[in-house]
């Protein structure tokens, strides 16, 4: 029936908004407190001045601890830990970056665009020594592009649970029970952009393509940096980070 | 092939 429909949609998202709360890794509240607290000018040139190993592999744990609250985040969405393994890894495998890159919008200042790296907000230069300058702008214009839609931790909870849970990655084994579960967030969010007023928000949501193309950014610079520096990446990088990338 | 995603996984919620 309609109202017992109403309810299970109802409940879904309360347990996306507790499941994000619980792994959101960095407080909305406390990162907006800090959001003028920028690196010093020697602090930045410290960090340029590191090595590119040294840098890769410092961002590298970043993104892995990262990737870890998403993991986190998976196994508290109701429905996720009911799909068989192969699917809860090849949905954790394609989309816990492009979650990492949705959730970075909060941790993101667009008025100087910095971002919270390593305790304070950092500019694009910081990055400098990485040596893949291109990707790094991609980052920040992206999330500068999803700042502009001033999402909501609501907002931000359901729409990375449906960039996790998407029924087009290929290899599935169950396709039709990725797509159910895909169905009824897509309605919580529907549900919520109605009774939030915030249908509008539908309309300029990235498109699927725009994550997809940054991860594959990403793959490709770690692998110019592997040719660069063979060894490292297996001498030095988070197993993780390498399990999911290289 | 993704051993510690499925330890990951595996693991209570912690």
């Amino acid at each position: 029936s309609p109202t017992s429909a109403g309810v299970e949609i109802e409940h879904l998202t309360q347990n996306v908004l507790k499941s994000y709360r619980e792994t959101c890794q960095l407080r909305a509240e406390d990162l907006q407190l800090r959001r003028w607290d920028t690196f010093s000018r020697e602090e930045v040139c410290a960090y340029q001045r590191k090595p590119m190993e040294e840098m890769w592999q410092r961002c590298a744990g970043r993104i892995t601890e990262a990737i870890q609250y998403v993991v986190e985040f998976a196994k508290r969405l109701r429905g996720f830990m009911d799909l068989c393994q192969n699917d809860q890894i090849v949905l954790l495998k394609a989309g816990a970056m492009e979650v990492v890159l949705v959730r970075m919008c909060r941790a993101f200042n667009a008025d100087n665009r910095t971002v919270f790296f390593e305790g304070k907000y950092a500019g694009a230069e910081l990055f400098r020594s990485l040596g893949c300058h291109e990707l790094i702008s991609s980052i920040f214009d992206f999330a500068q592009s999803l700042c502009a839609l001033h999402f909501s931790e609501s907002e931000v909870a359901l729409f990375s649970a449906l960039v996790l849970v998407n029924a087009n990655r290929p290899w599935l084994q169950d396709q039709a029970k990725v797509a159910r579960l895909q169905g009824h967030l897509d309605v919580a969010f529907r549900v919520l952009l109605r009774r939030t007023r915030r249908e509008g928000l539908l309309a300029r949501l990235p498109p699927p393509g725009r994550l997809r193309a940054l991860c594959s950014q990403h793959v490709e610079q770690l692998q110019a940096f592997r040719r660069l520096h063979p060894g490292v990446l297996h001498a030095a990088f988070p197993p993780l980070y390498r399990e999911l990338f290289a | 092939k993704h051993r510690i995603l499925h330890k990951l996984l595996q693991n209570g919620n912690s």
